[in-house]
């Protein structure tokens, strides 16, 4: 499917934007990336943990060199 | 206050808009309500 694929390529040039970073600034760019992905709209409280869950996990995902799971904290929400 | 490395990451991110397919997926992955 057409969605599918697209989210496919974009995750392949989310992981070739991540492998150009220096290892020092994966965490802190996906930081600021999840950070403006919050701020560019209005997000419901399980999306916005979604936004740093993924943020967090892309260098494990992506397989990048000397990074691993980043150790930012997801934002929480009064239930 | 933030370390002289962390400024660098952060500028690095303003001045080449870096990550932008990274920001487009984490923004389609919240709104399918997905995480990996």
């Amino acid at each position: 499917p057409q969605g599918q694929q697209q989210e496919q390529q974009l995750f392949q040039q989310c992981c070739n934007e991540l492998r150009q970073e220096e290892p020092d600034c994966v965490c802190p760019t996906l930081k600021q990336a999840a950070k403006a992905v919050r701020l560019q709209g209005q997000h419901q409280p399980m999306q916005v943990r979604k936004i740093y869950q993924t943020a967090k996990h892309l260098p494990n995902v992506c397989d990048i060199p000397q990074v691993d799971v980043c150790p930012f904290n997801i934002p929480s929400f009064p239930s | 206050p933030i370390g002289p490395k962390m400024r660098k990451c952060r500028k690095e991110f303003q001045k080449e808009q870096h990550l932008r397919a990274c920001q487009q997926l984490m923004l389609q992955q919240a709104r399918q309500g997905r995480s990996d």
